[in-house]
């Protein structure tokens, strides 16, 4: 494991232990899209079929069970604690995530590496995780004022597939045996390439000391 | 292995 891979997913696990210590700590999960956090539930099950069946290592089995279970844990909070879900802003979520469900699934039924329940579904995954943070990017646009936690949370995440694709780049230069695969590196491109837009204004309130504000 | 190259990835 090369250090691009490794630090996109210290990016992937801080972004999400951001999420859980704004909910656990504030009990609140303003500003916070339910949508795309159903989503990533939905990506997370998709594509860990195999983590009883296929092990690679005791990091990857562990990652993922991390994933699966903070996923679930940030859905409980926002749906069933009696706290947390009263802060959740039902009226600003309002993006039609079924469509994006469908239009991935249509997809990746359509282009796939190989026809195989496992690899559709992984393909799914791949396609579903790239648009995912749409209702979330909705939702801040909305949002006048962005608690630091939810901002750092979103940067994170952002920050994870770029460092992905650094990764992918390294390993095609550098294994061997590595495949083109150019499903993923689209993919991880679109999925980096949505939060351009944020990044600029996370920078700019960054560098100006500044509250982070998206324009309308 | 062909298909499992990409999927020792998170």
């Amino acid at each position: 494991m090369n250090i691009f891979r490794f630090a996109g997913d210290m990016m992937h696990l801080l972004s999400v232990v951001v999420l859980l210590l704004k909910i656990h700590k504030m009990k609140s999960c303003a500003g916070i899209s339910l949508k795309t956090q159903e989503l990533y539930a939905l990506v997370f099950i998709c594509r860990y079929l195999d983590i009883f069946t296929g092990f690679i290592s005791l990091y990857n089995t562990i990652m993922k069970i991390v994933f699966l279970a903070s996923a679930f844990s940030i859905l409980w909070y926002m749906r069933s604690h009696k706290v947390v879900r009263q802060t959740y802003d039902k009226d600003q979520d309002t993006f039609r995530h079924y469509f994006l469900i469908l239009a991935c699934m249509v997809l990746a039924l359509l282009v796939h590496h190989k026809f195989t329940f496992r690899e559709v579904m992984w393909t799914f995954s791949i396609y579903l995780e790239a648009v995912a943070i749409l209702p979330q990017l909705v939702m801040l646009q909305r949002t006048r004022n962005i608690d630091n936690l939810t901002g750092n949370y979103v940067f994170f995440l952002g920050t994870y597939r770029g460092l992905y694709m650094l990764n992918w780049v390294y390993r095609y230069l550098t294994e061997v045996h590595y495949h083109h695969r150019w499903l993923t590196w689209i993919s991880g491109f679109i999925q980096t390439a949505l939060y351009a837009d944020f990044f600029y204004y996370y920078v700019k309130s960054w560098r100006n000391n500044e509250k982070l504000q998206l324009p309308a | 292995n062909e298909s499992d190259d990409s999927h020792d990835e998170l």
